[in-house]
């Protein structure tokens, strides 16, 4: 574990009192690795590391704790400040309250649906409608009816474009009063101009209270980018990170919000529909300090 | 990228040191390769940037072109089995269907047949028999729930009794990470080996080219647990570059043999070293 790292390479700098700036830098290039590793972006590793270094220069350092642990300390901190900072609850103001699931091929948003829709059915009480608008992946909206069906909620599908299933979906919602409406989309890469602007087009039309950017833990160094496209492009309330149960350390966690300043709201920790999470910033400190 | 006539200096090595890491390389891996460019360039004289950039070309395409390998097609009448893993979402099922289409196109092998042998996920069944009936294969599926193993059987039997010219076996995404899981893939891959009396022709994993470093850790799961016969990085398409195969590629010594380049039955092409290269810097 970094701890350990850490104070093996300190070793020879095993003075007690206030860390020197030589301990910071080789401790922190010791963090540097290891964030690197967790497949934090390059770029926000050099700021992240650039910003502790002053707070540690100026910081008030526990007598008690040996260089290494103090390093530790400061960049456990950091890193839970950065991610917790804005609160990560839905903000579901409107009524209908649309809830509109974004992101790229294959990195959860149809299970995610679902699992939101049994989140907010169960825990709030919520009448939960649920959009496939996803017209162009084979058996999209089946894959959306069946999780529905497990459920018990009814599922929207009727339309020739997504633009019509989404706005005949926010109809429904109204006439039937649901409190919720939960809109699936295709996977799409960011930089698919067509298909961005068709996103564009159904925030637009749909006025969603929350735009949720769906993204894989395993998700590399492009976290960056494709979380800046898609929010430079939509405006993102939140992002939902998928797939924790594996053993992905998900540093385009702290990527994606240094980036967009959008907070984190959910995690998947595995495929059945009970398995969401609310996030929580310092478990996912200690996931990608290792 | 990088403006000519700049000097081979720390700052020069830093900045290449960015290209690699942003394009999913790791740190290790990129360690590595700085070090062998540093001694190649100070061994041969190179100073100037862009001469720079060859020797960093060079380099890259040497540790990869040993990673390229062609699918193992039988031409001995039998039919050829592909058992295709990977993670959730990584692309397995479309994957299929690209490839029963480049048989088709490339090798003329016209009969088919697709196994259901993901029995878990909500309409992965029905998402691979629309895929069956767009590239004209045969699907072989049972109910949702039931044993994956017994439907790779199933469809072993049916391949071997109607001389199929290839037999491609889906499997449910799972997390390298999940003992049960991984269990369970195996005993796929013992009972179709003992029904074939052989080896699956190729299991190939199935990676997402968005994935970062955790893409070492799957290769080398899947691969201890089925012996992996190749790798096929799907989602190209994308801005990621799929920098970690030079990892995967050097460690485990696994040939990379296709790549996935969008979402259609003929997004697929061959892997090709000295192309993967140059879109990577
Ligand atoms: N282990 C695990 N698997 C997950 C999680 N969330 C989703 N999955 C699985 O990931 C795969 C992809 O999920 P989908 O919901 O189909 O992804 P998608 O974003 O809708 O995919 P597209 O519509 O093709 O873009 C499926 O096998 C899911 O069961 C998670 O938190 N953990
Ligand atoms: N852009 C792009 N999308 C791809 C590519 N390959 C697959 N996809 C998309 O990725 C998503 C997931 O593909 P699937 O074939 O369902 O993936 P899978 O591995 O079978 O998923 P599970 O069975 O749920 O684990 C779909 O939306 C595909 O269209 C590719 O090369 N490029
Ligand atoms: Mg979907
Ligand atoms: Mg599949």
């Amino acid at each position: 574990a970094l701890t350990e790292k850490l104070n093996s390479v300190l070793t020879q700098l095993r003075r007690r009192g206030a860390l020197t700036e030589r301990d910071l830098d080789e401790g922190l290039r010791q963090v540097r690795l290891v964030l690197l590793e967790a497949d934090v972006h390059y770029k926000v590793v050099k700021k992240f590391i650039d910003d502790v270094k002053q707070k540690a220069l100026g910081a008030q350092i526990l007598e008690s704790l040996t260089p290494g642990q103090q390093i530790v300390k400061i960049v456990r901190d950091e890193l839970v400040q950065i991610l917790g900072g804005t609160r990560a609850d839905l903000h579901l103001t409107q009524w209908p309250a649309v809830i509109l699931l974004v992101g790229l091929q294959g990195s959860g948003k149809t299970t995610m649906a679902g699992k939101l829709a049994k989140y907010l059915a169960e825990r709030e009480q919520k009448r939960v409608l649920l959009a496939a608008a996803d017209l162009q992946r084979p058996a999209a909206i089946e894959q959306l009816r069946q999780l529905g069906a497990k459920l018990g909620y009814p599922v929207y599908a009727q339309g020739r474009t997504p633009l019509e299933v989404a706005e005949g979906a926010l109809q429904e919602a109204r006439k039937s009063s649901f409190d919720v409406l939960v809109v699936d989309t295709a996977g799409r890469l960011h930089i698919d101009e067509e298909l961005m602007s068709e996103l564009q087009e159904m925030k637009q039309r749909l006025q969603p209270a929350e735009t949720l950017l769906v993204v894989d833990a395993m998700t590399g160094q492009e976290a960056v980018t494709i979380a800046q496209t898609f929010d430079q492009r939509l405006k993102l309330t939140g992002i939902i990170l998928t797939k924790l149960d594996g053993d992905a350390r998900g540093g385009a966690a702290l990527s994606m919000v240094t980036i967009t300043g959008r907070p984190i709201k959910f995690v998947g920790v595995g495929e059945k529909l009970e398995d969401l999470e609310v996030f929580h910033p310092d478990r996912m400190a200690e996931r990608i300090l290792g | 990228v990088l403006q000519p006539g700049r000097r081979l200096d720390d700052a020069l090595l830093a900045q290449l040191e960015e290209i690699l890491i942003t394009a999913d390389v790791g740190v290790e891996a990129t360690t590595e390769i700085v070090q062998a460019l540093k001694a190649r360039a100070a061994a041969r004289g190179v100073q100037d940037s862009s001469a720079v950039m060859e020797l960093l070309k060079e380099i890259l395409k040497e540790r990869l072109r040993p990673a390229e390998g062609a699918l193992h097609l039988r031409s001995d009448g039998q039919p050829t089995v592909f058992l295709i893993l990977g993670v959730n979402g990584s692309g397995k099922t479309t994957t299929i269907a690209k490839l029963a289409q480049h048989l088709k196109d490339d090798f003329g092998k016209r009969k088919i047949i697709f196994a259901a042998g993901d029995t878990f996920r909500a309409a992965a069944v029905e998402q691979l028999g629309i895929w069956a009936e767009r590239v004209g294969a045969q699907l072989v599926h049972h109910k949702t729930g039931s044993d994956p193993s017994a439907v790779a059987f199933e469809a072993v039997e049916r391949a071997l009794r109607e001389g199929a010219d290839a037999l491609f076996i889906d499997t449910a995404g799972r997390l390298h990470t999940k003992h049960n899981l991984m269990e369970e893939l195996k005993k796929i891959n013992r009972v179709v080996e003992k029904r074939l009396g052989r080896a699956m022709d190729e299991r190939l994993l199935i990676l997402d080219g968005t994935t970062g470093q955790n893409a070492i850790s799957q290769a080398k799961l899947f691969h201890e647990a089925v012996s992996v016969t190749g790798i096929v990085v799907t989602k190209l398409d994308g801005t990621a570059k799929g920098g970690s195969i030079l990892q995967i590629a050097s460690a485990l010594k696994l040939p990379i043999k296709l790549i996935g380049v969008g979402e259609r039955a003929d997004d697929l092409r061959e892997f090709k070293a000295d192309e993967f290269v140059e879109a990577l810097l």
